[in-house]
């Protein structure tokens, strides 16, 4: 369960400063596929690294699995970002040195695994997303579609219990598009990963069980999925 | 008009190399709206670098205007992409060290134009895409649609005769998409700009008279917009 309450962020100091997220209450429930719509400049981002604890909030709390994290030390932050988070970065944010296997496999090098099920568990994702064919190359010799699954296979190769997905989509043709949304469907209803995603496409959001619409810093509504 | 003739763009050297164009032939008339669609990693991006002279093509011709680049020398190339071309690269390439304003006036800059004109001119487009309260911000400080639109800005900021633009709408909600799409076809209807536009969007592909379609590095069929 991840819930916030009353948070607010604001950027800058002295005479400019900006509020990009002004009383954000919301909880998701363990399991849940949640979708984030907004315009851009609304704060989706920012909700993302503040609820994932890349960021804080300058005031209000966040409780992940009832813990609030300002009451979780730095050990403990580490912990939770590499054992129960994946993160897919709207800018992807590769690491330039790294092929697009050590990319992916990044995670897992932070969690100590053993080198031969490595390559095997990178063979296999990359292999999902059509990506096995560059996994020697580095980030400056693929596409940006390319980049984009990088990023994904990076983000799901621990199995996290929690995916903050931000705008996975944007950079790929429709086939690849569902091809990764179908595979996030499957992580929600086979794991039970909690997703929740941001996105700008009506196609990507129909996966999401619920989406909340954000603007100027503050949730105003939601859309619950019927059964049709 | 931009004409590719058995446009070849071989990757790598020795035992790894990769193919990303394989004999491209198009011819683009002046004042036409042309789009490009097809999957991640079939050579969009990188038939736009060819074409607009960022990149070299490793065999075949191409001519603009007329004239072949392989015979035009750098001075000649820098005043085509400084004077004629506009820009909008699929992942920003913002300058970090220099503002939204700055960025948005490098190729002025370049041009050298009076400062207090150059000011005007940025406000003015920068208001046009609602990104004027974000003008003294670095990159850094500004969300993702937000930098889509500063690279929008600086890449017609000159009024390019020839607009070349990698999936402008990726990272922008409807509503900022739509704006973006409309100027696109203004400065195509009233000022004859020529844009070739890569995108993974039908909607913003409605917008092209032309859409060419491209898999594994070949142009393979192409759609011409009816009068309906
Ligand atoms: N510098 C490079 N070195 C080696 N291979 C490259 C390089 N740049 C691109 N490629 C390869 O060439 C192919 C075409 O790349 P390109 O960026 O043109 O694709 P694209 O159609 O723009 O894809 P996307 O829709 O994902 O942006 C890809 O398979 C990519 O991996
Ligand atoms: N480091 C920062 N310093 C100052 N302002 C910032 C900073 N980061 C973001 N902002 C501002 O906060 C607001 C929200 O940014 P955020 O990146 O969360 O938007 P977003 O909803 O993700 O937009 P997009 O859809 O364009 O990605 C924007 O107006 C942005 O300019
Ligand atoms: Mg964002
Ligand atoms: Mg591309």
């Amino acid at each position: 369960v991840v819930k916030a309450t009353n948070v607010k962020k604001v950027y800058g100091l002295k005479g400019s400063i900006y509020t990009a997220l002004d009383d954000i209450n919301l909880t998701i429930e363990t399991g849940e596929f949640v979708g984030i719509m907004g315009p851009s400049g609304s704060g989706k981002s920012t909700l993302l690294n503040v609820l994932s604890t890349i960021d804080h909030p300058t005031s209000g709390d966040i409780f992940i699995d009832n813990t609030n994290l300002a009451q979780m030390n730095e050990d403990q932050l580490s912990a939770f970002r590499r054992d129960k988070l994946g993160f897919i970065f709207q800018d992807y944010n590769l690491l330039d040195t790294l092929t697009v296997r050590e990319n992916i496999l990044l995670p897992l090098a932070l969690a100590k695994i053993k080198a031969r099920d490595l390559n095997q568990k990178a063979d296999k994702i990359a292999e999902q997303f059509f990506i096995d064919s560059i996994l020697d190359k580095y980030p400056y010799q693929i596409s940006g579609g390319q980049k984009q699954r990088t990023a994904v296979c990076r983000a799901i190769i621990t199995n996290p219990s929690l995916l903050l997905a931000d705008e996975p989509t944007g950079a790929l043709d429709s086939r690849s598009a569902t091809d990764l949304l179908e595979c996030l469907k499957e992580l929600n209803e086979t794991d039970k990963t909690t997703i929740l995603m941001v996105t700008h496409d009506a196609f990507a959001a129909s996966y999401c069980k619920r989406v909340l619409f954000i603007k100027d810093g503050t949730i105003f509504t939601e859309l619950v999925k019927g059964n049709t």
